[in-house]
């Protein structure tokens, strides 16, 4: 699993 | 930033201002559930706390004050400006149901355990169910208005097209996430229903109307 804090969608 | 993400964020788009505007229209949020409306602004106000916190681009943020502010409007317009014309006897899918076992979810399969990515996860989860209400009430009712079957299908193809996008992100920029792939996929699935209605009845200029 990639970690949080960079959501880059909607 | 690729086609289907792009296709995606307008369908999205298009939802929200088909629903908003069927509302202001016609001055009655008939056969709308409040409460699918109600987790919809709990979903975005949970998942957009890193507008504060996080700088991605100025679409980015546009699209999530947009989705923010209509989600505030709307449930505007149903709770408050046209209450009188809310079905509230046909709301009655009981909300705890999803909002427990989605909390639960949360807090054990997320990314890391902290606020901030907890809140995003469940509003992740919470979105995959949160049509629900409103699926329950256009089959409570056994019908939907043409209107507001264009604003189901706009809305259920959004999550949809996210998926082809996830598709490409994974092998153009090896990029991938598994919550928002499972909860995409499952958001998508519980839209199938309504998909076939809408495609064999809508398109053909009928009535969605379920059998009795």
């Amino acid at each position: 699993l990639r970690g949080g804090a960079g959501h880059d969608e909607l | 930033m690729n086609i289907f993400r792009l296709l995606g964020d307008v369908s999205h788009l298009l939802a929200i201002i088909i629903l908003l505007l069927k509302i202001w229209k016609t001055r009655s949020c008939a056969g709308i559930s409040g409460k699918s409306q109600l987790l919809f602004a709990l979903t975005y106000t949970t998942r957009y706390l890193d507008l504060v916190t996080n700088f991605v681009s100025v679409y980015n943020t546009f699209m999530k004050v947009v989705f923010l502010a209509a989600s505030y409007a709307t449930i505007w317009l149903i709770y408050m400006k046209f209450r009188a014309t809310y079905d509230q006897n046909h709301d009655t899918f009981r909300i705890e149901f999803l909002l427990l076992p989605v909390t639960i979810l949360s807090l054990v399969a997320n990314h890391e355990f902290t606020l901030i990515e907890i809140l995003w996860t469940w509003s992740i989860y919470l979105e995959a169910v949160a049509i629900l209400p409103q699926l329950f009430m256009v089959s409570k009712t056994g019908e939907a208005e043409s209107i507001t079957s264009h604003y189901l299908f706009a809305l259920g193809s959004y999550r949809g097209l996210y998926i082809l996008n996830w598709i490409y992100r994974y092998y153009m920029e090896s990029y991938y996430d598994l919550i928002a792939i499972f909860a995409g996929i499952l958001q998508t699935v519980l839209y199938c229903d309504f998909f076939y209605l809408y495609i064999t009845k809508v398109l053909r200029g009928q009535r969605l109307q379920l059998p009795a």
